[in-house]
């Protein structure tokens, strides 16, 4: 892990996953993509909403999502307004 | 695979024979048991659940090369369209493009009017369904049979004045990709790059330190004292490599450094970033124009690609002298200097079934760059056999004057004040346009354009 600050994108990379990767039989290009929106915008977040809202949510517990999609994580590039997960498969 | 996590939207985009959808409804949940949105209980085939309550929600995806491999509700569009259906309410599905050859999907729902007070989850609510003790959902079950379907569009709090300003997506997905081009997203290929670059960085060490010893040697015939030359030193220790020189083991000591042995074997993201840098896609968004922008890339092994870009928004006063937009809202400004744009690439080098996407919400026209200068540059780094770019672009305040912009950019390009020619999207070199489909939603506008190879 790089140096963290708010202001720079800092990588985190999930070694246990991407060490032994083996993609021998994966296949088929075309992805699907989700894209799902729970307030109009980042600032319009409702009182409940804990404050970064999904941001907020550990990355553990996306895991469990993404065993139900088939996918691990490989690395993480946190920053201020967006956390961007690269995936096996 | 990719996945964007924002504090209000999540975006998932995944490959092969994963089952994305299966994953929906957990997301829901935990956007509402663990981010605290507003949700609402829905009713399973045996306990009581609560899933938030998405705004809005898109899915969308190209025809499948192997639709019969697929997995789950993946195997057919009407499928992958009951799933959504059976989940949400007032979603609409689109196929956009050929019937008989390559056409692109679309699933959205509209953000409603309703005015349905939410509930929060309490900590109650999280004990009933199941969530932390995981027993609640099933991966085997490709249904989530609710009793009702979800609203979207039920919004608590502060609403918006519209859709968020500058939401602009480009996805340009490419078929039948070059041999040789492709030939890049092989890890055999990447090693061999890798180890060039390599010996490329050490002979330009090596030249570094002779010249340091010749320009030595000439400066002690001429003073015995010290003496500083710029250059590479700072990148290499030039005495350590001349000091393995003489046993023929080099290794350049950088912030650089690739352990070869190591990127082969435990590392692919090393593999990654040399295979973005060789291939040109650390080029679409460069440092000298992207300063703080961070490449996330990973080379799987025997093949194929992923990387992520994180594009940290230019300053508000450059956004909008480079976008040359007649619109020049306040709001946009002030939304720039907070936002963090994204990029994404996904390549699939196998010559039956050849495949690359890159998808970006990087506004065209930032930093004095059109969308076709965008799609110029990375179709060339592919040289597909046929591409689609669908450009995605939300109405927001002022629709009219943004509609028109975003159609005549599509069209014509923007000009320039000097007058130079722009690219347009019209005329990609070495591509005949097939299609252009342009959809008019409710808040969006979707341009759909298709090419083949000339």
């Amino acid at each position: 892990t790089l140096s963290p600050s708010l202001a720079t994108p800092h990588l985190t990379i999930n070694h246990e996953v991407a060490a032994d990767l083996d993609s021998s039989n994966a296949f088929e290009g075309p992805e699907k993509l989700l894209e799902v929106w729970f307030a109009p915008s980042a600032t319009s977040l409702a009182p409940s909403v804990k404050e970064n809202g999904l941001k907020s949510v550990p990355s553990d517990v996306w895991v469990g999502m993404l065993d139900l999609v088939n996918c691990k994580i490989l690395s993480v590039v946190h920053s201020e307004t967006v956390d961007a997960y690269l995936l096996s498969e | 695979s990719s996945m964007f996590v924002f504090p209000h939207k999540i975006i998932l985009k995944t490959c092969g024979t994963t089952t994305l959808l299966l994953g929906l409804n957990r997301m829901l949940r935990i956007a509402a048991t663990v981010a605290g949105f507003p949700f609402h209980n829905a009713l399973s085939t045996d306990e009581i659940q609560v899933a938030a309550t998405p705004y809005r929600v898109f899915y969308s995806r190209k025809n499948f090369l192997f639709p019969d491999r697929q997995q789950g509700p993946h195997r057919s569009w009407k499928q992958e369209v009951k799933y959504l259906d059976d989940m949400f309410e007032g979603g609409s599905a689109y196929m956009v493009g050929k019937m008989n050859g390559d056409h692109w999907y679309l699933y959205i729902t509209s953000p409603s009017a309703s005015t349905t007070p939410p509930r929060t989850p309490t900590d109650d609510d999280s004990s009933i369904n199941g969530f932390n003790s995981g027993n609640s959902t099933n991966a085997s079950s490709p249904i989530l049979r609710t009793s009702k379907r979800i609203p979207t569009g039920i919004v608590s709090g502060p609403i918006a004045d519209s859709n968020e300003l500058n939401d602009e997506t480009l996805e340009i997905l490419m078929t039948d990709l070059d041999p040789v081009n492709a030939k890049q997203f092989y890890l055999e290929h990447a090693s061999a790059v890798a180890r060039d670059d390599i010996v490329a960085r050490t002979n330009a060490a090596l030249r570094a330190t002779n010249n340091k010893q010749a320009a030595k040697d000439k400066i002690s015939h001429m003073s015995d004292s010290t003496y500083s030359i710029t250059g590479t030193e700072e990148l290499f220790d030039v005495d350590d490599i001349a000091s393995h020189s003489s046993n023929g083991s080099l290794t350049p000591m950088s912030e650089d450094h690739i352990d070869i042995d190591e990127a082969l074997t435990t590392e692919g993201h090393a593999l990654g970033t040399v295979v973005s840098d060789s291939c040109g896609l650390s080029d679409v968004y460069p440092k000298s124009a992207y300063p703080d922008a961070r490449i996330d890339a990973y080379m799987f092994s025997p093949c194929g690609f992923s990387a992520n870009g994180v594009v940290p928004a230019p300053a508000a006063a450059e956004t909008t002298a480079a976008t040359e937009s007649t619109e020049t809202s306040s709001e946009t400004s002030e939304n720039a200097k907070a936002s963090m744009h994204y990029f994404t690439v996904h390549v699939t080098p196998e010559p039956n079934c050849s495949f690359a996407s890159f998808e970006t919400n990087v506004p065209g026209g930032q930093k004095g760059r059109q969308t076709a200068d965008i799609v110029k540059q990375v179709v060339d780094i592919f040289r597909p056999g046929r591409f689609s770019v669908t450009l995605f672009e939300a109405k927001g305040k002022g629709a009219p004057a943004k509609d028109q912009y975003f159609l005549a950019n599509d069209i014509n390009g923007v000009p320039s004040p000097s007058g130079v020619a722009k690219p347009r999207l019209e005329n990609i070199p070495g591509y005949r346009r097939i299609d252009r489909i342009v959809h008019d939603f409710e808040d969006y506008d979707l341009v759909f354009r298709f090419y083949e190879r000339e």
